[in-house]
């Protein structure tokens, strides 16, 4: 199963990710 | 040739041409690996390989809601007390299941495979971060990210699919005083200034499969498009263009402190079943719906104008086996 996140935001958002890398539930995603 | 009994003429046939054809196609497929190497040494960029309309057609007439069904019903069969930890261990085994962050961690609690599936983590075992305002809502892997250009959106690198498409058409609470912006992007856009950003987890079969709100956020709509329960693990969302849109899933769009936010369960072969704790209406994997339909709920009403209110790291809701 997947999830998608689609959202607006300010130009300045950054995702604080690598494409491939593990996650887990409440780990950051990004921020302004 | 000429003596052997007819009969034998027929059984012989179909052998030597599924072999010569199975072969052939693996012999090029083999050539068609050996020259991407070829050209990855070369530093060139390969275009992904995308299945045909023809191969689309024929994975998605494979019964994955019918297997998926029967799945689940066995999954909740309940195991006898002694072959719990046995069947339980093989399955841990086989896709990584870390039990040591289970809120529950004695197998023989779990009566089937299914609430072993749907197992909760010890509290103190997923801390939410409090410094970024959006955290993962679940376990996964990281399949892509970044800003949604024009209206397509990647769902791996280098394959895209429809926003309009995944997303259905926007569903406005009130009547706009103003025509709708040229791009479906625009229209999800709704303050000057701002960019429209997108991320896709991809969750294992041993991984945690509830999720959370991955932000403080108020959810006004929910919309469920029954579909397909293709899987979705990374090589096919590298095969297929557009495997989020053919698949069945569950939309939650709203608001959070810079505009618009939505958040999409997308289901796969294995987990056909999206379950939203505060959706009691929701009805996903069932055996009977129309092709491009899809279920509209707005939770906006006279009593709560704004709609469901969601904290970061609150629970949403989860996926099932079925």
């Amino acid at each position: 199963s997947t999830i998608v996140l689609i959202f607006e935001a300010p130009k300045d958002f950054n995702f604080r990710l690598k494409a491939g890398q593990k996650i887990r539930f409440g780990e950051a995603l990004g921020s302004l | 040739f000429h003596t052997a009994p007819v009969r034998s003429l027929f059984l012989l046939r179909p052998v030597p041409i599924l072999l010569a054809t199975g072969g052939g196609y693996a012999g090029y497929r083999q050539y068609e690996k050996y020259r991407d190497r070829k050209l990855e040494k070369l530093g060139l960029e390969i275009p992904p390989k995308l299945a045909s309309r023809w191969e689309v057609s024929l994975y998605k007439s494979v019964p994955t809601r019918l297997l998926s069904r029967a799945c689940g019903r066995l999954n909740q069969v309940e195991l006898p007390y002694w072959l719990r930890r046995p069947v339980y261990s093989l399955y841990i085994w086989t896709f990584g299941v870390n039990m040591t962050e289970a809120a529950v961690e004695d197998l023989h609690h779990y009566r089937n495979l299914s609430e072993l599936f749907r197992r909760k983590l010890k509290p103190q075992a997923r801390p939410v971060c409090g410094l970024h305002c959006v955290t993962s809502p679940s376990d996964g892997k990281i399949l892509t990210f970044g800003q949604v250009k024009n209206s397509e959106v990647e769902q791996v690198k280098g394959v895209t699919y429809s926003l309009e498409s995944f997303l259905g058409p926007r569903a406005f609470t009130e009547d706009l005083p103003f025509p709708p912006a040229s791009s479906f992007r625009n229209q999800l856009v709704t303050r000057e200034g701002n960019e429209l950003y997108h991320c896709v987890i991809y969750l294992a079969p041993g991984d945690y499969h509830c999720f959370h709100s991955p932000t403080d956020w108020t959810i006004a709509h929910r919309r469920h498009f029954p579909g397909s329960l293709m899987s979705v693990n990374p090589g096919m969302a590298r095969w297929i263009k557009e495997l989020f849109c053919h698949n069945e899933r569950v939309v939650l769009t709203g608001d959070w402190k810079h505009g618009f936010f939505s958040l999409t369960a997308v289901g796969a072969t294995n987990v056909g079943s999206i379950r939203i704790h505060f959706d009691r209406e929701l009805h996903t994997n069932s055996p009977r719906y129309s092709k491009g339909s899809y279920n509209d709920l707005s939770f906006v009403t006279h009593a709560n104008k704004e709609g469901i209110l969601m904290r970061k790291g609150e629970p949403l809701g989860e996926f099932n086996l079925g």
